[in-house]
This record gives structure tokens, sequence and C-alpha cells, in this order.
């Protein structure tokens, strides 16, 4: 059976999509089957990976309202071990669709249930809100990886995100773990990176990624040719950063 | 009549809410009446002016649902000429809560009327999502803000946001208008920001902000402190070019 991470932060910019589309690159460069799922109406991590959004015939919006099995949306990208389950702007509908729906909380769940021994890791990026597609992603979810952008309006959201995680953990999948707090876009020329990295430490050491991805240039420019970074340069510090986070994972799930 | 301005895109962490506060403030540092509206339940915009969230008695989501009048929850800040009407985490539910209540759209329309008449400029932070708080904002404006960070994934997102513009605008607000394009985060050592200039320029040259925002520690900072730029550091780069951009917003609309 695959564990399922979702990549979830109420704030907007952290680098959600950034961290699942490389993190997904990197675990696939490992030889892990790993399926992507864009949960994000934005369609980010689908264009991450060049899928023209406009001619998909279904999404991942038409498995989560039933119409479709999750298999016949999934598609494959340039890496042979890696799949993705993408999303367009049909998805936008779906929040205010699932509200009268009976079980709206696991409906991404009961759709994973189908493809999930084909997987070793399943990816969920999702939007920038608390709102139902985000709860669907952690009722689905083994564990949470929150990206932390080492920024001030950042740092104030953690309480938020993490009282939504007890609440799900109490109330919907007492399962749900909290993988590790990834530092994003860490500069070193900054001062409040290390203010942002040393209040996590007091906080919740145990939690914090030793991996820091730092601020990369050629991160920011990967998408705009529809490839992960390791693809695009594999040479770069950002495509590094994720390599290493991706071992890190590797090295933690190994010993289990 | 105030003129009301949403600052909007579903794009997260593109310099929505810094674009509010600091548009806000240095509006009212011109003596301008300014209203500033945190339409966000993360609430940055309210701790982007030391306000301490947990300890509020009522915010805008008791304006919007119909508890309080607007008036009854507006705050001071430390400029004279700027009130804030401060959200919490209570917001969180209203787009659940509003879903099946008759005129969803029109609640913060109607709750502004109230004290529209004391203000020049009435000012809304989005958060970034298209769902019911924005539509609300986008409802109740006369026109409306897009903060455009210099990246690819945020160019991807404009096209969904002019679409919904224009469905608001041929649905429920006729009078709404694109009061301008605004870039974010342009940083001249990022070659990403020039293709991004250029890519506005070839499509929407006419509503582009001649101002841009440049990249500045000292804008991320700030928020940190609780004050706005101007008041954190007037002569960084980051302050300067928000109180150009209220210039050249109050020039376009002194010729009216
Ligand atoms: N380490 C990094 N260095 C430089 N740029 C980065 C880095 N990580 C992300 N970015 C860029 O910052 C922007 C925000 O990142 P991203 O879109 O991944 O965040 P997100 O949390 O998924 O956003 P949203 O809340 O809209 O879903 C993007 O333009 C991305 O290319
Ligand atoms: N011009 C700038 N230079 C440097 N940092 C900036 C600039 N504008 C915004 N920031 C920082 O970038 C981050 C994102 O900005 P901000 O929170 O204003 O975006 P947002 O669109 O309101 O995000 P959200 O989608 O979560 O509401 C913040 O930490 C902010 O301090
Ligand atoms: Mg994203
Ligand atoms: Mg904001």
């Amino acid at each position: 059976m695959a564990r399922v991470i979702s990549i979830a932060n109420q704030k907007g910019g952290v680098g959600k999509t950034t961290t699942a589309v490389n993190l997904a690159a990197s675990l696939a460069a490992a030889e892990k089957k790993v399926l992507l799922v864009d949960l994000d109406p934005q369609g980010n991590s689908s264009s991450g990976f060049s899928i023209d959004k406009a001619a998909l015939q279904s999404s991942i919006y038409h498995a989560i309202i039933g119409k479709n099995r999750l298999s016949q949306i999934i598609k494959p990208t340039e890496l042979e071990f890696l799949k993705i389950a993408p999303s367009n702007q049909d998805l936008i509908g779906a929040e205010i669709e699932l509200i009268n729906v009976i079980s709206r909380e696991t409906r991404l769940k009961s759709a994973l249930k189908e493809v999930s021994g084909l997987y070793d890791y399943i990816i969920i990026d999702c939007p920038p809100s608390l709102g139902l597609l985000t709860v669907n992603a952690l009722t689905a979810a083994d564990s949470i990886i929150i990206p932390l952008q080492c920024e001030y309006y950042a740092m104030e959201g953690l309480g938020q995100l993490m009282k939504t995680v007890e609440l799900v953990t109490e109330n919907i999948n007492h399962a749900l773990e909290i993988e590790g707090i990834l530092l994003t876009m860490f500069d070193p020329r900054n001062n409040l990176s290390f203010q942002v990295r040393d209040e996590i430490d007091r906080h919740f050491a145990s939690l914090r990624f030793k991996t820091v991805i730092p601020r990369s240039v050629r991160l920011s420019e990967a998408p705009s040719f529809g490839k992960p970074a390791l693809l695009y340069d594999i040479t770069s510090k950002g495509a590094r950063s994720y390599i290493d986070m991706a071992k890190e994972l590797l090295q933690k799930h190994k010993d289990k």
C-alpha cells in the first residue's frame, strides 16, 4: 500500500507546488513508484509537468465527484516511475458542489483506494485554503508535509494549520501524522530566514526536516519549461536540495 | 461616497496583503480617509497593523453574517486617516455558512453602505481563492487591483482571474472595472521578471500600473513590527514604491 503524503499550508505562495513537484520527481528518480495528485484548481502541479490542462477530457474533479475512476484520469510524465492525476479549472466548483454531499470529506480517500497498491508514494498538492479540498487531502493522507516560507506572515498561519491538523486527527483521520515542517526559500542574506528557523527550532525542533530548501532562481524557472528542477538543471542547488529531502524521507521510512 | 477597491488574485503569495496594507497607508499619509477591510481568514492585514486578533470581540465575520454593524467592528490604526475592519479565524467558517443564505454575494456590499460616506477609499484584502469571500469583495467593489508576482505560476492564473472578473461584471456587478495590474517582487537580476513584464505589456499594456514594486527585504520585515513600510522604514525602496503607486492612483482619479 502506498504512503499518502499531503503537502498543505493555507498560507499562499509558500512552496507547496514546488515541493510536491520536486519531491515527487526526486522519489521517482530513486525508482519509487509515485503518483502526484494535483488538488488545486490552479493546476500548477499539472503544468509543472507540461500537462495541457485545457485539453484534458477528465481530471481529478471527475474522480472526486464520482464520474470517473481515478485510474481513468491518471497520465504519464517524462519520468518513468511518476504518474500524475491532473487538475484544471473544473475543480473550482467542487467545494460548493461537495457541500451537501454525503461523506464529502472522504471522496478522495475512496477514490485513491483503487490505485493505492500500484504505488510506493502518493503525493497530494493542496490549494492555499483550509476548505473541503484540503480537508479531503488530510483525510486521505497518512501524513502531512508543511512547507514553511521563511517569512513573518507564513509563521503566523502555522498555529492555525496545526489546530486544523489536530481537528482532523481527532474527528476524521486518527492515523494522520506530521511528516515534517520544511523550510523553503531560505535566504542566508536575510535575517528573517534565521529568525524563522530559530523560532521553529524552539517550538517544533523534532518536526523540522534537516534539509532546508534555499531560494533558487532555477526552481522558479523550471515550471516555465514544464519540468521539475532535476530535469531542467540537475546541478542547481534547488534541484539538489529536493533530492536531499527525498533521501531524508526515504531514510526515515526505511527503518520502519 | 468612497471608491471601493478590491486587491485580489487567487494565486497565493503574490503580494495582496502587502499591497493592501501599504497602499492604504500611503493614501492615508496623503490625508485621504481610508478604510482597510481584511477579508482573509488568515488576518495578515490585521496583524500588519498590530491588531491583536485573538482579543477581538467581533470582526468582519460578524458584519458579514449580520450580527454586528460594520461601524461596531472598525478599529483605529497608528495612522490618523486610516481605520481597519479586522479579521481573524472566525472568518474561516463564513464561506460554508453563507452557501445557503439569500443574497450571499452581496453581504459585504450591504455592510459597507453604512460607512461608505465617511471615507474616500475602501481597500479590501482578499484571500487566495475565488470562493464566496472574494466574490463578495468583487461584488462590493468599484474596481480591482491585481497584484502580479513576477513568476511563471503567477502568470498562469491571470487568465482565470480575468474570466472570473468578467463573470462578476456580466452577472452581479456591472460597474466593476480593472483598476490595474501591479507587478510585485520585481527583481532586475532575474530574467523572469522582465519576461513577465513584457508578457503583460503584450496583452494588457493599458492596464499595467507604471509603478513596479521591487523585491525589498524591508517590505517583508515590516509586518513583524506590525507596521506598514512607511512607518517602519520610509527610506526603503519598498515603502517609496507604494507611495509612488498611491500617487499614480490619486492622479488617475483626480482628473475624474
Ligand atoms: N526555493 C525557491 N526558490 C525560489 N523560488 C521559489 C522557491 N520555491 C518556490 N518558488 C517560487 O515561488 C512561487 C511560489 O511557490 P509555489 O507556487 O510553489 O507555492 P504554493 O504554496 O504552491 O502557492 P499557492 O499557495 O498559490 O498554491 C512560485 O513562483 C515558485 O516558482
Ligand atoms: N515586494 C516585496 N519584496 C519582498 N517581499 C515581499 C514583497 N511583497 C510581499 N513580500 C513578502 O512575500 C510574502 C507574500 O506576500 P503577501 O503575504 O503580501 O502575499 P498575499 O498574496 O497576500 O498572500 P496570500 O495569498 O497568502 O494572501 C510575504 O511574506 C511578504 O512579506
Ligand atoms: Mg500551489
Ligand atoms: Mg494575503
